[in-house]
């Protein structure tokens, strides 16, 4: 059996996928976002931080808004691959 | 900071579980296997009035599957990676199933694991919860955590996830069964059973009487009179259609045969409470069920009283049902005289050979879509539309996908959908492609199950989905529907 990879790269786009897997983002929010200019996509910047934050909260780490180390290893563990908020059709959540 | 639900639960205490009968772990002994799960579910028995009987079959309540990477649900895993494992909420069909990433080294020890090893019994128990209807609990320490915290030797379900579980399904009554005061006589022979006993137990109401624990027996069936369906949605109303202005019809032969699978066979053999005999001792699944294509006997004319159906779809505000070659018309004064009439007498451009239609809907531009197997057939009123048929993967999706069981436009949020088997599709119809964020779990729609027949919105502006002979109405609102037992589709729609 191969080992298990602990240290695949932590970037922006391996993040954004892990808050959308796992349901502390839409998919294809941040799309849009890049979309656009001035304060809609300020406020999708936001959108972003508020996910790492949920994630952050949720995971029991300090909650910086930033993908710092703790972030990375919290990523990197491994986990049930349920999301942990529940997605709802119809645009509630 | 505390547990989740996520509102499903079971309306029965008196839990099914098996070992997928395909699906089982390539690297780990079975027999042991199935005690490390046992004692897994008996994590929950103990703190609540849930009880767990293993049968051997894949229609139990929870069925147990090991897995790699893409595996027919809409959340693969990802080999030795960081996923281990997923459950389903409780529900028909695949509700309440675990599935375990069979690429992971599973140990099946007590003892604590590495960086490498994987308690199964960790992991277990809390798939588990999800399957009695947990979701996950930011408390770290909790089973419920969603993050792999391995297991203490001597384990005692955390309080957060007790307090979870009680909640839903009550705690456990150790009291004595004779000075229980909700005691009932029981009015038949009591069998004794046990939780490891293992006994195919078929889903019917009855008295379980269950003495290892000394809890009282309940009573499973309910006493009140079957409930009689209080409301009669309002009856169709009928309009003529605008006359159409055929046009010469451009002779288009698209030769496509349409087929639909087997339906799955029913695994339902006794099963020895020692190891299987003759057990399959690999890993790849069985191959799927060769599709045959549906015979066309002459006299495929369905009973109008007495059939399911294919698709139901209301087009120019009237209702067309289609079933096999043929499709009934329901306009303003009624169902049409000399129907049933075979489809292709009004859509010429589908497939001469055709046996019957996946799914039809009236898009937004009033376009009608005809799905076809592998194949979308988009009609301007009776006329193929130059460039049609097209395959699914142009609508985005997947080329494993073999055919579209119902499509319609959801009155909810105006939005078009498409069903497959245990999965379904947002379709922006703008974009021309199926939304990023699917396909989710048809158990997003309470009490339909999987393997629709059709869905559609009727002019009360509400859902029905179709099944079998049977239709539910769907509450939009609350996302389940409004009755759990089906409707006869014949009396109401057809009006026999």
């Amino acid at each position: 059996r191969t080992a298990r990879n602990t240290k695949h790269n932590i970037n922006e786009k391996t993040v954004k996928n892990y808050l959308e897997t796992f349901g502390y983002l839409e998919k294809g929010q941040l799309e849009v976002g890049n979309l656009l200019m001035g304060d809609m996509a300020q406020s999708y910047e936001d959108d972003f931080r508020i996910a790492i934050k949920t994630l952050q909260q949720f995971g029991g780490i300090p909650v910086t808004g930033e993908i710092d180390a703790a972030t990375k290893q919290l990523m990197r563990q491994r986990r049930c691959g349920r999301p942990d908020r529940e997605l709802h059709e119809g645009g509630r959540h | 900071k505390r547990f989740a639900k996520q509102g499903e639960m079971w309306k029965h205490t008196n839990l099914t579980w098996s070992m997928s009968s395909r699906l089982i772990p390539s690297q780990l002994n079975l027999h042991e296997t199935r005690h490390v799960l046992a004692r897994a579910l008996d994590v929950w028995e103990q703190a609540s009035r849930l009880t767990f009987t293993e049968v051997n079959s894949d229609e139990a309540d929870i069925v147990v599957s090991f897995a790699r990477r893409n595996h027919g649900d809409a959340y693969p895993f990802d080999g030795r990676g960081s996923i281990l494992a997923h459950a389903f909420f409780p529900g028909s069909g695949r509700g309440g199933d675990a599935h375990f990433d069979d690429d992971e080294l599973w140990l099946l020890q007590p003892k604590n694991d590495d960086e490498e090893g994987t308690s199964l019994f960790a992991v277990a128990a809390h798939e588990f919860g999800h399957s009695l209807g947990l979701s996950h609990s930011s408390v770290k320490g909790a089973l419920m955590f969603p993050w792999y915290q391995g297991i203490q030797p001597n384990f005692v379900l955390p309080e957060d996830d007790r307090h979870g579980i009680q909640d839903m399904y009550g705690p456990k009554v150790k009291k004595k069964w004779a000075d229980n005061p909700n005691y009932r006589p029981i009015q038949t022979p009591p069998t004794t059973t046990t939780t490891t006993t293992t006994t195919t137990t078929t889903r019917r109401p009855y008295i379980h009487y269950h003495d290892r624990h000394h809890t009282n027996h309940r009573h499973d069936y309910n006493p009140r009179n079957p409930e009689k369906p209080n409301y009669y949605p309002t009856p169709p109303t009928y309009y003529p259609i605008p006359p159409h202005h055929p046009r010469p019809t451009p002779e288009t032969t698209t030769r496509s045969v349409t087929n639909r699978p087997a339906r799955y066979p029913n695994v339902g053999h006794e099963y020895p409470s020692h190891p299987r005999p003759n057990y399959p001792n690999h890993n790849v699944p069985k191959a799927k069920p060769s599709p045959t294509v549906r015979p066309t006997p002459s006299s495929d004319i369905p009973d109008t009283c007495n059939t399911s159906y294919d698709a139901v779809a209301l087009i120019r505000g009237e209702l067309f049902i289609f079933k096999n070659r043929y499709h009934w018309r329901i306009g303003s004064q009624g169902r049409y005289p000399q129907y049933p009439i075979e489809i292709s007498r009004m859509w010429s451009g589908l497939p001469k050979d055709l046996t019957h239609v996946d799914a039809v809907y009236e898009r937004p531009d009033k376009k009608i879509a005809f799905f076809v197997g592998r194949k979308l057939y988009l009609f301007d009123s009776q006329y193929l539309v130059r460039g049609y048929p097209k395959p699914l993967t142009h609508l985005g999706l997947p080329e494993s996908l073999e055919k579209i069981d119902a499509a319609m436009v959801w009155g909810h949020n105006d939005k078009t959908y498409f069903y497959s088997g245990t999965m379904y599709w947002k379709f922006d119809e703008e974009e021309g492609r199926v939304e990023l964020d699917y396909p989710r779990d048809m158990s997003m729609w309470k009490g339909v199950g999987y393997n629709i027949d059709s869905v559609f919105q009727w002019r009360d502006g509400k859902t029905y989905f179709f099944k079998g002979k049977g239709f539910w109405k769907f509450n939009d609102l609350h996302m389940r529907v409004e009755h759990e037992r089906q409707l006869p589709s014949a009396t109401f729609w057809m009006k026999c």
